[in-house]
């Protein structure tokens, strides 16, 4: 179970704060899979005194139209400040849920860029982050991207191509090291590169990774942050009610 | 079991903070896990005044008692003069019929008690959460026993808000605790603060809404 608890001492308008904290989720805490599994449970609360305001401060508030939708063009500059910080601060929480996830060693953010929408590119990045046989090949280091072309082929809506157009000869995979050096390109637009794997090797022993999936050649992208699955995951959860 | 932070971990865990003003934090041992002798599982976390509150959930069609109580809780409320959370660990409180629902309300009026109940007649001021085993009931008593000293417990110190974020823990290796100072466009001058505590470990793939 996922839970969370954010406090700040701003003065938040109470009908604001839902809007505020859906959208911080979006990107943060929903963008999150150790196991796959959605626990009957998970909350995420943000609770915010004004104690810190001064004296006649106006309260953080967002413009709702009649619909309850909030107006993107009428969000003050201090609402703008406070949601960044917010995202911000609610990924960098989510970020160490994964870090710390059942028998997890690796901290995996599973990009995706899509040319057709920012909802295919989530859908197959969740594919890949939930995938057992991607976890696990991360967990022994090994650098099986064709586990990774598989996940992403079977995700909800990607079979049907009419919705998201994919195309296998444009899609392209690499291994991005957390160290700044050189991608490891595996996938160039349907076709496997000559994988060097002393150096696929070297990048699947660091703790971060990035896999970077792309779908075509452009823009909308989508992340999921993930770990690795190891022996461990199965040794806590084989007794967990006893 | 023995709950040392990994070397590995340890990196993740702050040695100090700066946390909101106005916000307290305690905790408590209750044994909610029979195995679980000594560490506490009550977490509270309060603000001195009434606040401001919202929260997401879990679309899982099977919502926990917490959930439930909770999200009335906001609605009976408008998320207005809200005073703060309480989370038991080692026990979901979740697929236990009415009586986790009564149980859940349990948790939030022993906490209201604490602070004196509002007298607006619009039931708990307090958020419920639990984590832990599913299907299995709190022992109610003993929570209701702890909340009390968990109140007690309350401070806003560094070590206050680190022992709540390692009494919401379950199968986690290190408590999750993050704060941060800011500033806003209209007030420069003014200094904010956000603190935040979670955790997760198993059972994780949030669809919140």
């Amino acid at each position: 179970t996922l839970l969370g608890i954010i406090c700040t001492d701003v003065k938040i308008q109470a009908s604001s704060i839902r809007a505020l904290l859906t959208y911080g989720n979006q990107n943060s805490f929903n963008s999150i899979t150790i196991d796959g599994d959605t626990s009957t449970n998970d909350t995420v609360a943000l609770l915010a005194n004004g104690a810190a305001a001064p004296e006649g401060a106006p309260e953080l508030s967002l413009p709702f139209d009649a619909k309850g939708a909030v107006i993107k063009g009428n969000v003050s500059e201090d609402v703008k400040a406070f949601e960044h910080i917010l995202v911000r601060f609610m990924t960098d929480l989510a970020k160490l849920v994964v870090r710390d996830g059942e028998g997890a060693t690796k901290f995996v953010t599973v990009r995706v860029i899509s040319d057709t929408s920012r909802v295919a590119a989530k859908r197959a990045a969740v594919s890949i982050a939930k995938s057992p046989l991607v976890k696990t090949a991360l967990y022994g280091k090994d650098a099986n991207w064709g586990r990774i072309l598989c996940a992403v082929g079977y995700a909800p809506g990607i079979m049907s191509t009419d919705i998201f157009r994919l195309h296998p000869q444009r899609t392209s995979v690499s291994f991005v090291p957390s160290d700044g050096s050189e991608p490891l390109r595996l996938v160039v637009r349907g076709e496997p590169e000559q994988v060097d794997e002393v150096r696929a090797k070297e990048i699947l022993e660091m703790e971060d990774l990035e896999i970077v999936v792309n779908l075509a050649d452009d823009l909308g992208s989508n992340q999921v942050y993930t770990c690795d699955f190891s022996h461990e995951y199965v040794t806590i959860n084989g007794d967990y009610r006893t | 079991a023995d709950r040392s932070i990994p070397a590995a971990k340890q990196k993740y865990v702050p040695s100090s903070g700066t946390y909101p003003k106005g916000f307290l934090a305690g905790s408590a041992h209750a044994g909610v896990k029979a195995s679980n002798t000594k560490y506490d599982d009550i977490a509270m976390i309060v603000s001195e005044q009434p606040c401001a509150a919202g929260a997401v959930f879990t679309q899982n069609v099977f919502k926990a008692a917490p959930v439930q109580t909770s999200k009335m809780t906001l609605r009976d409320r408008k998320g207005e003069s809200m005073r703060g959370v309480v989370v038991n660990s080692g026990c979901a409180n979740a697929v236990t019929g009415l009586v986790g629902m009564e149980h859940a309300d349990a948790m939030a009026q022993a906490t209201d008690d604490c602070f004196g109940r509002a007298s607006d007649g619009r039931g708990p001021q307090t958020l419920v959460m639990s984590t832990g085993v599913i299907g299995q009931r709190l022992p109610i008593d003993r929570i209701t026993e702890a909340i009390p000293r968990a109140h007690k417990d309350l401070g806003s110190s560094h070590e206050n808000w680190m022992k709540a974020a390692r009494a919401i823990c379950t199968t986690d290796t290190f408590p999750k605790l993050i704060s941060r100072t800011f500033t806003l466009p209209s007030h420069p001058e003014t200094q904010y603060s956000i603190a935040g505590m979670t955790k997760g470990a198993g059972m994780i793939a949030p669809n919140m809404a």
